[in-house]
């Protein structure tokens, strides 16, 4: 695929216009990342747009909608951020989720994993839906990993370096995702 | 259950918020 985009930095608010075009057997997938460096930290967002499958092309337009609803709200309720701030893991190594809500939120964590696949962390057995309090927490949780209770231990593909991405949805309301396999 | 079956099921939430977060697994290290 090709892609142009463009980043407009004004305040709090990030536009982020692009477009792209797959050829025809491309990918249905596309996945776009881009990296803004925030009080030194590097955050790093992805964006993910299925493509319509009849079609080779398209725009940015819904996600596009989707950052600047964001930036007008001026505050982020929910952030997440890896344990490795670079999101390069090596075979075997363990990580885990950092989660920053301001306001009280129903959480469900996925991973879709490098078949395309979507399972669900959480809420899962030992942790029922619930809305979590503002604050910072981690999943797993500190105690459990330490414990040995739960740990995410990342492995790659076969010989080929694996990309992978944990999807947080979180919402004020409850979202039944109850049938995502755990 | 297919990220594209997934964004269809969230597009009328207007309430709900995604963050996604993307790492690699390097075999070679």
């Amino acid at each position: 695929p090709t892609m142009q985009t463009a980043l407009q930095r004004s305040g709090a608010e990030v536009l982020i216009n692009g477009s792209y075009q797959t050829t025809p057997e491309g990918s249905r997938v596309v996945w776009l990342a881009w990296h803004i460096a925030q009080q030194r930290l590097l955050t790093q967002l992805s964006a993910a747009i299925p493509t319509p499958v009849e079609s080779g092309s398209a725009t940015l337009n819904s996600y596009r909608t989707a950052l600047i609803r964001r930036a007008e709200s001026r505050r982020t309720p929910t952030q997440i951020t890896l344990n490795k701030l670079s999101g390069h893991y090596c075979r075997g190594e363990e990580a885990w989720v950092d989660i920053r809500l301001t306001e009280p939120r129903y959480l469900t964590l996925l991973t879709l994993g490098a078949d395309n696949s979507v399972t669900r962390y959480t809420p899962n057995r030992l942790q029922p839906s619930r809305r979590e309090p503002a604050g910072a927490l981690q999943f797993p949780p500190a105690a459990w990993r330490s414990q040995q209770k739960m740990n995410l231990t990342l492995y790659p593909l076969p010989g080929q370096l694996t990309h992978e991405q944990f999807l947080l949805i979180s919402s004020r309301e409850l979202l039944d995702l109850s049938d995502i396999p755990v | 259950t297919t990220l594209r079956q997934l964004y269809q099921r969230l597009q009328p939430q207007p309430d709900a918020e995604l963050s996604l977060i993307a790492y690699q697994v390097d075999p070679h290290c």
